[in-house]
Parts: C-alpha cells; structure tokens; sequence
C-alpha cells in the first residue's frame, strides 16, 4: 500500500477540518513554530492506535480533543482519517486485487472511542493488528516524533530489540 | 521465533553496516546480542566508530554524528521490511550542511519504495521534496494548511 | 533563608513574565510554588499561555515555543543574578527564523553583563557574534581551532 | 568577573594543547558535526567541578580522557584551565582590587585528580565554592549543554526549585 490522504477535525490545534493529500515520494511540511506541524505528525501515529498521552504530549488521551481558543470553543471530540491506497498492480496471492485501507478514529470528551476500518466499526486491536509487522504498528519505527531520532541509541537493550522484532 | 529474530537481525545489521559507511566515509559499527546464548531473549546493544576514531562508548559521540547513526539503523530496518511511508519530524535539526544533503539523498534513494513524510525547517531539506505543505495560524491557536508548492 | 528564597523567586518570575511578553508578543506564564504554605521545600511549577492560545499543560505547546520559554527562564534567572557568563550549545536548533532573530536580539541585549559562548549551525545567529570560532578535525578525532573571524 | 581565556589538552578530542581566547560580548564556535564543538563546552563545565560522568556523555570520569585515533596515541591525562579577569575597576568593599580567578583541573588515567586555583594546589570543593551562587556553581544554570534547553520544563519540580535557589 501507499499513502493516499490524511483528514483532521478536533485533533489538537486543527479544530476545522483539514485534508492532506500525499501522492508523493517525499512530501515536506513547513512551517513557523507552533503552527501545528508535528500535530500533524501525531494524528497519524493517533490513529494508528497510539494509546500512551505522554506520546503525543498529553498527560490523557482527551488532551488530542481541541480544547479552544480565546476565539473558539473547544470541540467535543477529535476524528482523524488515514487513506491508503494499493500501490499499482498490487495483488493478493490469489490474484485478487488488493483494498485501500481507510481507518478513521474518534475520541469524544466523554472518554468514548469509535475505530472504523473501510466505514466499518472495529476495535482498537483491529487497527494494530492491520499495521502489525510494516512499522506502522504497535512498535512503529516509521513515525520518529521530534527530538526522538536518538532515542534508539539511548534506550534500553530491550526497546531495541522490540524494534527489530516488529520488523522480523 | 528465534530463526525469524536472527534472519532479521543479521540482515538489518548488515544494511546498517553498508549504510553507515557511505554516511561516515568509512569507519565500523554494528549491533551485538548482549546475550548470544540467548537469542529469543536478549538485548540489543549498538556500537558504532567513525573512520579514523577509536570505538568509544556510542553516548560520547556528538549529537549529529548520533541522529546520523540512528537514522542509518532505521533505513536499515526499511531496506529489510519497508514500511509504506515514513515520517520524520525535524531529523535533520542536528545535522551541518554536508551531513545534511547526505540525509536527503539516503530518502531520496529510498522514497521509490517508502513515501517520506518531512516535517523541517531547513531549506536544504525542502528543496529535495516534490511537495511542500505549509501550515500556519492566522487565527491564532487554529492551524490552516494555507499552501501548497511543487518543486 | 526562606526570604532569600522568596525574594528571588518573585523577582525572577517577573522578568520571566516580561521577557515571555516580548517574545511572545503577548500571553501568560509564570512560575507557581506547588505547596504555597511551604516555600522552604516546595517544589515549583511552570505555566505558559502564547497569546490567543488557551492555557494548557505546558507539554503540548511545540518544540519551539517550549525551547524559547525555557530561554526566557534562563534569561530571567540571569536578570536576577548575572553570570559572568553563559554557554549556549545549539540551543537555537528547533527555533524558526523569526525567533531565531528574537533569540539573538535577546542576547545581545544581555551581552553587555554577562558574555556568551554559543555553540550553533546557523547562519544568523554566527552573524551576530563578534568572533566566531571555527573548529575542525583535519586529523580524524583530533580538534583543532583552525579560524578565528571577527564580524 | 568576566572571562578571559580557555586551555585544554588531553580533554576529549581536544588530544594538543589548545587555547581559547574569550574576549567578547558573543563568541559564537562553530564546525561540522562532531569537529569539538560541545567537548568545548564540556571542557568548561568540568573544570568548574562537574562531577557526573552522564553530564559529558561518558560513563566513568576516565571517558574525558584524550582516548587515541587510528594515529595517535591515548593521552595519560586531561587538563583544563580557565582563566577569569576582574571587570574593570572591580574592586572589593574594602578597596582592594579584585584578582584574576585561574581554575585549573587534571585527570589522570590513575584516577588521580588535582585543582588548582590560582597556582596553588585545591580541592574541588574550593572550586564548587568559588563559584556559588554565580550561575556556574554546582547546580549550573550558564552551561546549557547540546539538547537539553527544554530540560527546564520536563524537570522535577525540585529540580526546578535547585535553580532558583542556586540564583537566590
Ligand atoms: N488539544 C489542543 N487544542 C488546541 N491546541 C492544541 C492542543 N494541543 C496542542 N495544541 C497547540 O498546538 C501547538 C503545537 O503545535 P506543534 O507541536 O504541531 O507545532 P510545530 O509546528 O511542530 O512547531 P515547532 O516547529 O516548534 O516544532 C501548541 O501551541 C499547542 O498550544
Ligand atoms: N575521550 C575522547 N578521546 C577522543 N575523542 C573523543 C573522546 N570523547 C569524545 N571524543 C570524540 O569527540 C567527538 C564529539 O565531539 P563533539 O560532541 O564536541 O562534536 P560537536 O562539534 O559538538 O558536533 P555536533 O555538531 O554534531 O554536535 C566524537 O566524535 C568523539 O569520538
Ligand atoms: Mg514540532
Ligand atoms: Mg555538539
């Protein structure tokens, strides 16, 4: 599969509802600072089933939701959508083509949270298990947050060996 | 399994090994079981000396000789089971010019396989991607993708 | 003494707030005690609001603003009680151009007490030193001081 | 005080005699990844007293230590000295002028220590206390080392408080 687009609503700093499309090889995000770039970063490894808050900054999951503005209320919940298509001429062993994969995820301020994989309702184990094994999954080494690209050479011997055993 | 863990393991140390060679110029590194009786169990540990230096505890090497390290490994992991994308945010903070432009040119040499997601600052970095996001708050605390360039 | 304490404290938390004001071009913070009745051993938190943003835990503000609040603290401490001086090891690496430019105003403007040693990649912030220092290994793993300029 | 002048030999990758001069407002050092630029830092932190390994990177004290190249040798020692002068017409209460501060400090592989202060042979403690309260004293506010600006607001309340109070 590759990336087709990412779609934000309530996730941190980006209360409107935003759409990004990634039909290139590389595609670099630029900014000033503050501006939302790694929440960006954030709200992909979110909804790939990213479930420590410290992770994403926060103390508690709820602190994804957009808590406002001195011009905006806070929301009442967060949605992001990740769209990956299949690269072409992908095929399953059998022949049959291959699916995009759309999961969205929503957190509402109650502490209620829907997954959904292709417009149907799953569980969050679903989604892990979807990304098991490509780096997207539970010990993602594809998504470095900021400050953290060292992290593999200062962690501890065991961290590291869950990273080569995702890929394994 | 154990034969699965090793296969990858070898294999990955391996691509690091090439990898960090063409980033250093020469030089050794690689990883180590800490325990190589116990290959379901053991801990990783990693060494690595640039060419010319003597093999020193990694922690002592300098910040961006580091981020090039662990970014070679996780380009190692890619080559042995590509992930379908990649995102890094601000990697290449720590990095001069010239260590730089070696960075962009490792994506590049990767991006037919892995789509790369580049969250930076840097110019250098910038001019390497086909598609630019910029993002900002003209409402402040409200973020807006407001543009975005081809190169 | 718990005076002493106090004294500096709130010294210290009033140009914490001035320099974040400049800095910020507006906003809230401050440094809190955690257990008010006990200034003797309490320990102290710190808040910071950029204007227009909503105040919340002070981790999920950006790498930027939380590097450029630390530095007004700093800043403020020495406003309280100058260093001869103060040695500053890249500490611009996450800052955007903007508040590269206002980082190093606020170094100059505190230049005259207490003199800086800084450490850096970029450009603009080598531009407003007065000698600049280069550093090289020529031989691998040996340093050497290869060139001293003067803006 | 202000200062005058930086002297390493054997201190990490600085293996020969190298002196610094700081006659500025703002010196900025500059160099690729990896030329000395931090070991610079890392020089001055320990001769005012710095006495964790962790805090220069290393895992015991003999880690400062000139370790050798392909090249050339290990070094049997590390050096450091750092030269303060009085500001001008600084002078004590009573009127007497204010003298320069030279800090010296050597390691040897033995684990042998010596300060000097002045000249005159010292112990680190008279180091430690030289420079209390100023900023470079043992809970060092004016050495900022590569990386750990934001420390400040991920530290321990305490920790904080150890800051304010070296100031106070
Ligand atoms: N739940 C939330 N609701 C509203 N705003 C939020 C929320 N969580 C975080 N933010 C805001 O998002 C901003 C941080 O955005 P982000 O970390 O993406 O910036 P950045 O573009 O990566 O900046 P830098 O270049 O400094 O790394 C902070 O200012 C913070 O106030
Ligand atoms: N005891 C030692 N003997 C010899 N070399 C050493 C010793 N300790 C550290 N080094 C070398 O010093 C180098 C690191 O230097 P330093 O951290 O000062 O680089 P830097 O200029 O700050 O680079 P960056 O811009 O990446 O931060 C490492 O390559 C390391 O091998
Ligand atoms: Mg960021
Ligand atoms: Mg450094």
């Amino acid at each position: 599969h590759k990336l087709e687009s990412l779609e934000l609503v309530g996730f941190k700093s980006f209360c409107d509802k935003t759409s990004v499309i990634f039909n290139d090889r590389i595609t670099s995000i630029v900014g000033p600072n503050g501006c939302g770039k790694s929440n960006v970063a954030e709200a992909i490894s979110w909804v790939l089933g990213e479930q420590r808050p410290k992770s994403l900054r926060g103390e508690k999951m709820e602190d994804v939701i957009f808590n406002g503005t001195s011009a905006r209320k806070p929301l009442g919940f967060a949605e992001v959508t990740l769209a990956l298509k299949p690269i072409e001429e992908a095929t399953l062993d059998d022949g049959i083509p291959v699916d995009p994969i759309v999961v969205t995820r929503r957190l509402y301020r109650s502490g209620e949270s829907e997954y959904l994989i292709n417009d149907r309702r799953c569980r969050l184990l679903d989604i892990h298990q979807t990304f098991e094994g490509t780096g997207l999954g539970f010990t993602s080494y594809a998504i470095i947050e900021q400050g953290r690209i060292g992290s593999i050479l200062t962690s501890k011997p065991m961290e590291r060996r869950s990273l080569i055993e995702e890929a394994a | 399994s154990c034969e699965q863990f090793l296969e990858a393991f070898k294999a990955i140390d391996l691509h690091f090994k090439d990898l960090f060679r063409v980033l250093f110029g020469g030089g050794e590194c690689g990883m180590l079981l800490l325990d190589e009786q116990d290959a379901l169990e053991s801990g990783i540990d990693i060494y690595a000396q640039p060419p010319g230096k003597k093999l020193q505890n990694i922690m002592l090497l300098s910040g961006g000789e580091k981020a090039l390290i662990a970014f070679a490994l996780l380009i190692a992991i890619f080559k042995y089971r590509p992930s379908p994308f990649c995102v890094l945010d601000e990697v290449d903070a720590p990095l001069d010019e010239a260590n730089i432009a070696r960075f962009t040119n490792l994506v590049q040499s990767m991006s037919d396989v892995t789509q790369f997601i580049i969250i930076t600052h840097n110019k250098r970095t910038i001019e390497t991607s086909q598609r630019i996001y910029g993002i900002t708050m003209e409402q402040p605390g409200v973020s807006k993708v407001v543009s975005v360039s081809f190169n």
